[in-house]
């Protein structure tokens, strides 16, 4: 008999780079994404949101550490020049098919966390998966905390 | 012989909430999150990016498009009171395995859509699947180059 959720993973191997001031016009997603990938720079989680009144966003983006500050330069150079880089971190994700039909995982993820007092830096969800970005100190308690809610093992 | 993406799904079914003005605070997330459950609101595709200098950062999550309005006062109880409401969209996602090892489809996924001045509302990514919000008017030229794109047969 199991949970909606049926595993919790974490990852230190990455960086967060935050894209800020992002018009929000066709082609702008294109221009940063293809400047990474044309400096081969591997990218995760993707996260942008829509835009506020004046047309601007920002978008988050994963890349392994040891690339960042090349990403920030190849960046740069597109004329995004406001673009923090953010290593002290760890992704910690929930996972399992049951969380298509249980709607209530994401609360209760976002609960543990916040009735432990860490920030939740970033978000993002997909059917089956909810994942965070919080300060690498927080991890352990972190993944602690979220096995035991969930009914999990800690191995 | 297969490329790295499998498969382009889209879904008209969801509206966009985006949440301003969020403090970067712990709690913020669980708040909202479970204002929602509260109200057996269905929650899809969480967005939220790192804060700006000031700690403020917003969330983009996809309802129901019957639920959007019972959201959105749910929210204001609670003090978010800056909520935008977008029905007029569709989601359109790429998914295959074959993302994880080819980097590239997010850029080459991106760059279709801007060749054809398709405007991304909100992007999110995970490793074996990237999901946009566009206008929904641009469903029909999204999906037919994005499968000629990414060589697939149009079902
Ligand atoms: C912000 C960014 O996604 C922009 N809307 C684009 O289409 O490229
Ligand atoms: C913005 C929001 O995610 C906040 N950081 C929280 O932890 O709840």
């Amino acid at each position: 008999e199991g949970g909606a959720v049926t595993g919790i993973s974490h990852d230190f191997n990455d960086a967060q780079l935050t894209v800020y001031n992002i018009k929000d016009q066709f082609g702008q997603a294109a221009n940063i994404l293809s400047a990474l990938s044309k400096t081969q720079i591997n990218k995760d989680m993707i996260i942008q949101p829509v835009s506020n009144d004046d047309g601007i966003t920002r978008m988050t983006i994963s890349v392994p550490k040891q690339d960042a500050d090349r990403a920030q330069k190849a960046l740069s150079t597109l004329g995004y020049d406001h673009v923090e880089v953010d290593t002290d971190i760890v992704k910690i994700s929930a996972i399992g098919s049951g969380m298509k039909t249980d709607h209530t995982v994401s609360a209760t993820f976002l609960q543990v966390l916040a009735n432990n007092e860490i920030n939740t830096r970033a978000i993002a969800t997909s059917e089956i998966k909810i994942s965070v970005i919080v300060r690498a100190d927080h991890a352990e308690t972190a993944l602690t905390k979220l096995h035991s809610a969930f009914g999990l093992d800690r191995k």
